[in-house]
């Protein structure tokens, strides 16, 4: 579940 | 942007030797740095290149790729936190510096055409979770302080070299859309092998 965080977070940060 | 890219490199192994980061802590730092390549990749430098006109473009892509899975083979997956310590080892284990120093060197490169500097905080979060696994198995592999120290600097060293060298040397700002294109072959390579 913390990986799943880690990747969306990833996704999102240059996503903005 | 030298200095962000080297203290990424001083940030992982001076936490090594100041706390010893867990198994679980570097593996959720490497997700989230593999999960940011892989959106830079696609978000900002695929639409870079692709905006000049070239037809050979997905090619230079492939040929990315190759080349990062050739490469995996000799640094034996350090990139992805992947490291079987053989203990007391005499010899410098030269094949897996090398590769590693190669692939700090290619991530350098495009940096220099990104007018926003996405793809430069990737490097530096990315470089973190690297640093920490070399820095440990250099200490867990009992080489000399000296060996340690010098290794680790040349490492922290080859990003802001492929950096300045494609800002300078002609033939890679000439082909540098040709560089960019291979690159992200490798990016999309160990992004997704990280995740």
């Amino acid at each position: 579940f913390k990986k799943l965080i880690a990747i969306l977070l990833g996704f999102a940060i240059t996503w903005v | 942007e030298f200095f962000v890219l080297i203290l990424s490199v001083i940030i992982g192994s001076i936490s090594v030797l100041i706390t010893k980061p867990s198994k679980k802590f570097i593996q959720i730092l490497l997700t989230f740095s593999g999960a940011y390549l892989l959106s830079v990749t696609i978000l900002h430098l695929l639409p870079e290149v692709y905006e000049m006109n070239t037809k050979n473009i997905g090619l230079f892509i492939l040929f990315g790729i190759l080349i990062q899975s050739i490469l995996e083979n000799f640094s034996k997956g350090v990139e992805h936190g992947h490291v079987h310590v053989h203990k007391h080892v005499e010899k410098v284990p030269w094949l897996l510096l090398i590769s590693l120093g190669l692939h700090a060197f290619f991530e350098g490169i495009p940096l220099s055409n990104e007018h926003n500097h996405s793809l430069l905080w990737a490097i530096f979060i990315h470089k973190i979770p690297i640093s920490i696994v070399l820095t440990t198995f250099l200490i867990q592999s009992k080489f000399k302080n000296i060996v340690i120290i010098s290794i680790v600097i040349l490492f922290a060293l080859m990003t802001p070299l492929g950096f300045f060298i494609s800002n300078t040397v002609y033939i890679f700002t000439k082909y540098l859309t040709e560089l960019t294109a291979i690159i992200i072959g490798i990016f999309l390579h160990i992004s997704t092998i990280i995740l």
